[in-house]
């Protein structure tokens, strides 16, 4: 028996609105220790990595491993009908082939029961080396969206260079060239409005804007984003998902030819 | 020129 209660529902919706540009049908596995999904898109660029821990439920049980397989487009289809303020569960039978969401309003005055059937996906797990990074950044999410939004007019990748100084993000293409400098906060007022860098070693990489804006996708669950890169291996992009978990999305970078 | 590189140059399938 598995079952997964979180008060707001709205954490789910925004997990799957951060997921579903990059994926189409996914394997959550759920275990004691919370839900974890691993997947990588179609042409192998990116990976994402979500991890929800129990402790972050507000009810949690799960006394078989169980993974389950779904369409994203199908479970949004069913998110959606979950109102804003709403409590939602999911449950499992073991070795069911159909999950419930169970969607209960303020006061259960209204609770609404969705099934949906899952699917047998091929579990293609990936094993992330641990690294050191070079550089970390944090910064705003949405100052990050807005980059990434604004850059992916000038090209198709952009390149990202740290430094102790700062950070710098650039695109060039046929109508010209953009360049955004930020430097590291010297102190602010808000610990999530500050732009902080960990720098062992300057690192410039470059990388394709289309998935840089869908890992943006992901900017309403947290309003820091964490990246962490290293000469000549993928970069990781981590929001924080409250005291629930994270997600991760790993990219590769574009290499001189 | 850059080249997109795959993401399994980097990570082993386990």
């Amino acid at each position: 028996m598995f079952e997964a209660r979180l008060v707001q529902s709205a954490i789910l919706k925004k997990v799957l609105e951060a997921i579903k540009d990059l994926l189409t049908e996914a394997t959550f596995d759920c275990s004691d220790s919370g839900i974890q999904l691993q997947a990588m898109d179609n042409a192998h660029v990116s990976l994402v990595s979500l991890n929800l821990r129990s402790d972050g439920f507000d009810k949690y049980r799960c006394d078989r491993n169980l993974s389950m397989g779904m369409n994203l487009g199908n479970m949004t289809k069913i998110m959606k009908c979950a109102g804003a303020e709403d409590t939602v569960t999911m449950k499992a039978q073991d070795n069911a082939d159909v999950v419930a969401f169970m969607f209960e309003s303020k006061n259960q005055e209204k609770v609404s029961d969705y099934e949906m059937k899952l699917m047998n996906l091929d579990q293609e797990h990936l094993g992330i080396p641990e690294t050191d990074y070079s550089c970390i950044v944090k910064m705003p999410s949405q100052e990050f969206a807005r980059i990434c939004r604004d850059l992916s007019q000038f090209g198709e990748s952009m390149a990202i260079s740290c430094t102790k100084e700062g950070v710098k993000f650039s695109s060039a293409g046929d109508i010209g060239s953009a360049n955004i400098k930020l430097a590291q906060t010297a102190n602010v007022d808000a610990e999530e409005e500050a732009v902080v860098i960990e720098m062992q070693e300057p690192v410039s990489l470059t990388f394709a804007c289309r998935y840089l804006n869908s890992f943006t996708k992901a900017t309403p669950l947290s309003a820091q984003v964490q990246l962490s890169m290293s000469a000549d291996v993928p970069l990781v992009v981590e929001y924080k998902i409250g005291e629930l978990g994270h997600i991760r999305y790993y990219l590769a970078p574009k290499i001189e030819d | 020129k850059r080249k997109q590189v795959s993401l399994l140059n980097f990570f082993k399938k386990s």
